[in-house]
């Protein structure tokens, strides 16, 4: 099974 | 002051088509260079970077940098006030309340204005690192908006796999399965009509078909739509708007738990 990431888990915040 | 005025007014109209459904609100951030808009969608599974130059614009003017954040679907009222062939101006003060779209017919006997509070939205930039990705695709985004729509009738994830080969969309679900297979094209007569795959090693990543029939709303804005895929990076699905910019969609894949 897979899950949705989230997309802050990859880009931070400035 | 701020005021930038576009004479192909429809860019505007598509561009606001491309995200409105993605994200409620936004703030765009004008600047000398141009305008700026970066936002994530409700759930924080994709982001939307558009940027639109200064120099595409058929006048532009920005005194000092000026953030106007906006509710999208009351900009999106005011969008289908003018009409394709009109051409836009926005306008605003320095630290603005409100902003202020104009709409001329192009013969110039018909000009509407619309005046829009702004909202002030506490939005985080994000920081996308530099990224050699390991597949870039280029394709028609005809042809890429058709995919994603066809694939998600199946289920609600799909598996994109690329390899020197060619490109592989697949999808299953209750009812079966379902796969695309592109191979990259030996000849074309027009660019735009071509499968480009630029290669270093072969991808496969899972998304949600969601985000990305929400992405294919951008195809009016350009023939051509390019997939950019990592190991375990986000996707990147740009869209070039004429000579003014781009809209960028970053989208999370979907990981093993």
């Amino acid at each position: 099974l897979r899950k949705q990431a989230s997309i802050t888990c990859f880009f931070r915040k400035k | 002051m701020f005021e930038a005025r576009l004479v192909q007014g429809a860019l505007l109209k598509k561009i606001l088509e491309a995200i409105k459904d993605l994200l409620t609100e936004a703030s765009w951030d004008c600047a000398q260079g141009g305008i700026q808009l970066q936002a994530m969608d409700n759930s924080h599974v994709s982001l939307v970077s558009l940027t639109l130059r200064s120099d595409g614009f058929d006048k532009y003017r920005c005194d000092r940098n000026l953030t106007m954040g906006m509710n999208l679907a009351s900009m999106t009222k005011i969008m289908k006030c003018c009409g394709n062939d009109e051409i836009i101006t926005m306008k605003a003060q320095d630290e603005p309340d409100t902003v202020t779209f104009m709409f001329e017919s192009k013969n110039g006997d018909k000009i509407s204005e619309y005046e829009m509070k702004l909202m002030n939205l506490d939005q985080d930039h994000l920081g996308i690192p530099e990224t050699d990705y390991a597949c870039v695709i280029k394709m028609p985004s005809g042809e890429f908006a058709r995919i994603c729509r066809d694939l998600s009738q199946f289920g609600e994830s799909m598996v994109i796999a690329c390899s020197k080969n060619g490109i592989k969309f697949s999808t299953s679900g209750d009812i079966g399965t379902g796969n695309v297979k592109l191979a990259q094209t030996s000849s074309v007569d027009k660019e735009e009509e071509a499968v480009i795959i630029e290669m270093q090693e072969p991808v496969t990543l899972t998304f949600a078909c969601k985000y990305l029939n929400n992405f294919a709303k951008a195809t009016p804005l350009s023939p051509v739509v390019s997939l950019s895929l990592s190991p375990d990076v986000p996707l990147v699905v740009e869209y070039k708007i004429e000579d003014i910019g781009y809209v960028r969609y970053y989208l999370a894949p979907k990981i093993e738990d």
